[in-house]
This record gives structure tokens, C-alpha cells and sequence, in this order.
């Protein structure tokens, strides 16, 4: 199986 | 204040259809240049925007930003009360707490008129560089649904590997495994089922597909669909909506084994 990764890691928040 | 006319109702439910099952609050943006959405999924997973550009409306006014919280499960139950060919209006008033809704048979002997309760919505907002992609992949948007709902049947994941050649979609699961490629194409006679490549390099990403079904419920909002995928970074899928803007979808890969 393999990871999911979250948005957040790539976009910046503001 | 805002007022906003679409001359079918249909639009907006169908619009709504394609993000309901992402998001179940969110600010619509409003301004002078249209309306906008940006939400994420709760899970940060997932993340939908939402471009409706004014001169896509006949008329539109919006002479302030203005902040919509709508729960969309309510403005669904709302939008269930008009005709797909209604003439649609929202109305709402800078200060206040309800939006309007009017909807308008086309002969205009039946008004119809509901308050939908505004909320207020702390939304964060995503910066979202823009990319150069290594692989965009346009297609047919019918076939990019049943290719999601097919291999559904295999797996849960769905892994994507772009060449030059063509794009396939696979899926590995405990019944067995299945695939489908799309050659770059070729269907000269019927635009609409083309499918074209461009690619820098070849990319091989995999992705949940149970979003990629929530996607694919933008269906019926175009006949194509955009696919822009670089390596390790989230795909970009994208539905032009005729003269109007567009819905995108941003997903972020699973990485790994």
C-alpha cells in the first residue's frame, strides 16, 4: 500500500 | 451587493452536483469580476476551485467583495425547488444574512422565491503556484468517468503512466488487476472523444480513486477533461465550463509502497 499525502504539503496557506 | 442571473437554473445544480461531495461548507467569493470558490476537502486531501467569470452572467452586479458562506447541503435542498430551465437569480445585500434566490419559468408565469440562512465560513486559502506540467493529457470527459468507475471495481488506487504513446490507467486489487490505454489520438471524425498528449517527461503517479469519482461528477458540465500531472506533486483535473470559467480539481498523489 502506499501513503497518502495531504495538500498541504505542497500548496502554502494563507 | 450582488446580483447574479443565469438564464438555466440547471447550470448552477449541476455545478453544484460536481462539488457537493467534497465540500460541505464553503465561501463563494464574490466581486466585481465573478464568483469564486476555493475548499478543501476535510481530509486536505483534495481541493476544488471554482471560477463562474461575470460576463458569464446576464446581468451581474457586485459592486463590493463579498463573502458567501453557504452549507451546500442546504442550498442543495433549495436549488431541488427550481426547473432545470428556469431563469435563475441570487440576490444578496452586503450586510445581510440570507441570499435569494428567484427562480423563473421561461414563459414567467411562475416566480418563485427562497432564503437561503448565509453563515460565516473561516476559510483558509491556498496558494497554488502556477506549474509548468510535465504531462497534460486532454480527453474525453465521458471516458475519463467510465475508466475511473471501471477500474473502481479492481481497487481503491489508481496508478496513471503518461509517454509519448498514450496514457494508461491501471488497477491492482485482490480479484486481479486491470488497465486501460488511450493512444494519442486520432479520432479526427468526433473531436470530442480525442484524446491528446503533451508531455516534457513521462510521469507515473498513483491516486485514490474514490476522489476521482467525486471528480468525475463535473461530468456533465463539459464534454472534455484536462489531466495535468508532474511526478510527486498533486495532479490538476480541469472542467472548462463554456464561456463561463471552470471547475478544478487538485489531488494529492499517494507516494510510496
Amino acid at each position: 500500500s502506499s501513503n497518502q499525502k495531504s495538500l498541504d504539503d505542497f500548496f502554502n496557506g494563507s | 451587493m450582488l446580483e447574479a442571473r443565469l438564464p438555466q437554473a440547471k447550470l448552477l445544480k449541476s455545478l453544484l452536483e460536481a462539488i457537493k461531495e467534497l465540500v460541505v461548507e464553503c465561501n463563494f467569493d464574490c466581486n466585481d469580476s465573478g464568483i469564486a470558490v476555493q475548499a478543501m476537502d476535510s481530509s486536505h486531501v483534495a481541493l476544488v476551485a471554482l471560477l463562474l467569470r461575470a460576463d458569464g452572467f446576464d446581468p451581474y452586479r457586485c459592486d463590493r467583495n463579498l463573502p458567501l458562506g453557504i452549507n451546500l447541503t442546504s442550498l442543495n435542498k433549495i436549488l431541488k425547488c427550481a426547473g432545470n430551465e428556469d431563469i435563475l437569480t441570487i440576490k444578496a445585500s452586503d450586510d445581510g444574512d440570507v441570499l435569494n434566490l428567484v427562480f423563473e419559468s421561461k414563459d414567467s408565469d411562475r416566480i418563485s422565491e427562497y432564503e437561503l440562512k448565509l453563515m460565516d465560513i473561516d476559510s483558509e486559502h491556498l496558494g497554488i503556484p502556477d506549474t509548468q506540467y510535465d504531462a497534460v493529457v486532454s480527453m474525453s470527459s465521458g471516458e475519463f468517468q467510465r475508466i475511473c468507475r471501471d477500474l473502481s471495481q479492481i481497487s481503491d488506487s489508481i496508478v496513471i503512466d503518461v509517454t509519448k504513446e498514450g496514457i494508461k490507467f491501471s488497477a491492482s486489487g485482490e480479484v486481479g488487476n486491470g488497465s486501460v490505454t488511450l493512444k494519442q489520438s486520432g479520432s479526427v471524425d468526433r473531436e470530442d472523444e480525442a484524446t491528446t498528449i503533451e508531455l516534457q517527461q513521462a510521469v507515473s503517479l498513483t491516486f485514490s480513486l474514490k476522489y476521482f469519482q467525486y471528480f468525475t461528477k463535473a461530468t456533465p458540465l463539459s464534454s472534455r477533461v484536462v489531466l495535468s500531472m508532474s511526478n510527486d506533486v498533486p495532479i490538476l483535473v480541469e472542467y472548462k465550463l463554456d464561456n463561463l470559467g471552470y471547475v478544478r480539481y487538485y489531488l494529492a498523489p499517494k507516494i510510496g509502497d
